[in-house]
């Protein structure tokens, strides 16, 4: 079956920095 | 964080509505796709709302959904790849 899923869909940006990363 | 609910969702403007669930989406895929993850919970936003909630609540269904998406992004750069 073909998947929904919409290749050019636009990016999320999350508004606040994840916690725990980069360290 | 508290868990997202239907009523929580109800309440607030549509396009905050998905802020919302991407913020929830966001750090599960970063978990297993860093490089992808804007670009997959974008993609995923896409989904009715009410599906969002119900793959939140769903960690295997959230994954392999996330494995969907992968595939779909690959197969779909692949293509522009061979059209340049």
């Amino acid at each position: 079956k073909k998947s929904t899923l919409n290749p050019n869909a636009k990016e999320f940006n999350p508004s606040k920095p994840l916690l725990g990363v980069g360290k | 964080q508290e868990p997202l609910t239907a009523s929580m969702l109800a309440a607030a403007p549509p396009q905050e509505q998905k802020q919302m669930i991407g913020e929830r989406l966001y750090p599960l895929i970063h978990a297993m796709h860093p490089m992808l993850a804007g670009k997959i919970t974008g993609m995923l936003l896409e989904i009715d709302n009410s599906e969002l909630l119900l793959l939140l609540e769903s960690p295997d269904s959230l994954h392999s959904k996330i494995e969907e998406a992968v595939a779909v992004l690959q197969a779909h750069q692949a293509t522009e790849t061979s059209h340049k």
